[in-house]
């Protein structure tokens, strides 16, 4: 009998939970997801670039169920620019337990003001969660079509990891990762920095950042901006980010409550 | 098999006695079982993060279906979902012992995972795998 069975069922979860009981209840979900409390509220935009990646690599996770996201998330998805999960994302996704998206913390626009011709990016990777081990990583910038500049003109866009900093003398720069990009071409350009953001797991302290510079055919650094690499805050779904694809070491334990 | 031959034919007559036990508690519960509770089955539960208010923070999903498991492991175990063999032997001890030694219990045979995509305290975005979250199938243990 339907209706005797849903009566039945529906008498276990009817109740309602009183504010202490529900406190309980949260923190006990809270738990399960691994997290000591409810992150901060902030100003979160959902339409920066990373949210919406991180969101086309949930949608590839759950392939096959409708995506379960707001329907603004899936405009924004419309709305992304092109190609932004690639094949090779989808085979670090099958490895991963956990992915990162990390957002520059270098005030992008003032930098440029006083040093044109090079775009420092630092990020944050020491909140990567223990035991997980770093299993891939890409740095991912947007470069804009230009029509100032001939379409069969082409750029080499290098990223460099800052080893050191010292105030009286030069800096010290590693090469990780370079590009050579027609004018005409336009989306996101990928980095690996999978050794670097293992480095800087492991020795925070080494984490000074990284410099991104453009050169032209005649090797004359150019300011990244004119080359059409998006290095401001604007537009939110164009914004630079480095994601991070971990796996668990060993078997996870929830932490006693 | 541990015990020598010797040991076992003498206490042969005990166990038959209670396999007897069993059988006549067996047809006592088949007998009575359309009066028993309903069977172990996966019953419906939503975990909505939309109606915890974590909407601000959870990307997706707006929840998942965890489903639970409930019901009754009685005789015969067979008309039941995935009731392990050795259910049946520990129905036959509850029946011989039903003071001290309990039923077989309901629970998830088959479990599935979820990802959850959400926001950390700096604005980082988390893409995280949970295993075992969603129940696939009960049965009895």
């Amino acid at each position: 009998n339907v209706s005797v069975d849903a009566e039945a069922r529906s008498s276990f979860i009817q109740r309602r939970l009183r504010g202490q009981e529900r406190r309980d209840i949260q923190r006990e979900i809270l738990s399960i997801l691994g997290l000591p409390h409810r992150p901060r509220p902030l100003a979160r935009t959902k339409r920066n670039a990373a949210p919406v990646f991180m969101l086309d690599l949930y949608n590839t996770v759950s392939a096959g169920a409708e995506p379960r996201g707001y329907s603004d998330y899936k405009a924004a998805l419309e709305r992304r620019a092109p190609a932004a999960v690639t094949p090779q994302d989808n085979r670090f996704l099958d490895d991963a337990d956990t992915v990162m998206s990390f957002v520059n913390l270098i005030d992008q626009d003032q930098e440029l003001l006083f040093q044109p011709l090079l775009q420092e990016l630092r990020f944050d990777v020491s909140r990567i969660p223990e035991g997980e081990v770093v299993t891939a990583a890409e740095f991912r910038i947007y470069k804009d079509f230009i029509q100032e500049h001939a379409q069969n003109e082409t750029f080499r866009v290098s990223v460099y990891q800052v080893l050191q900093e010292a105030p009286d003398s030069e800096v010290e720069l590693l090469l990780l990762d370079q590009r050579d990009v027609w004018a005409s071409e336009e989306g996101w350009l990928v980095f690996d920095l999978t050794a670097t953001s293992t480095l800087w797991q492991l020795r925070p302290e080494q984490n000074l950042g990284l410099h991104l510079i453009v050169e032209d055919s005649r090797g004359q650094r150019r300011n990244p901006r004119l080359a059409g690499l998006v290095t401001g805050g604007e537009p939110k779904e164009k914004q630079t980010f480095l994601v991070v694809f971990f796996k668990a070491n060993g078997v996870r334990f929830r932490s006693a409550r | 098999s541990a015990h020598g031959q010797k040991g076992r034919q003498s206490n042969r007559s005990k166990p038959q006695r209670t396999a007897q036990d069993a059988a006549k508690a067996a047809e006592a519960a088949t007998n009575n079982l359309k009066f028993s509770k309903e069977g172990c089955k996966k019953h419906e539960l939503y975990v909505s993060f939309r109606d915890l208010g974590w909407q601000d923070w959870i990307i997706a999903p707006e929840g998942y279906a965890a489903f639970y498991c409930e019901g009754e492991c009685a005789f015969p175990l067979n008309s039941y979902m995935n009731a392990t063999n050795h259910a049946i032997v520990q129905t036959l001890v509850h029946f011989i012992n039903p003071g001290t030694v309990p039923k077989p219990c309901c629970a998830p045979t088959q479990l599935h995972g979820i990802s959850v995509l959400y926001f950390d305290d700096s604005s980082n975005v988390i893409l995280k795998k949970y295993r075992n979250m969603v129940v696939r199938a009960c049965g009895c243990h």
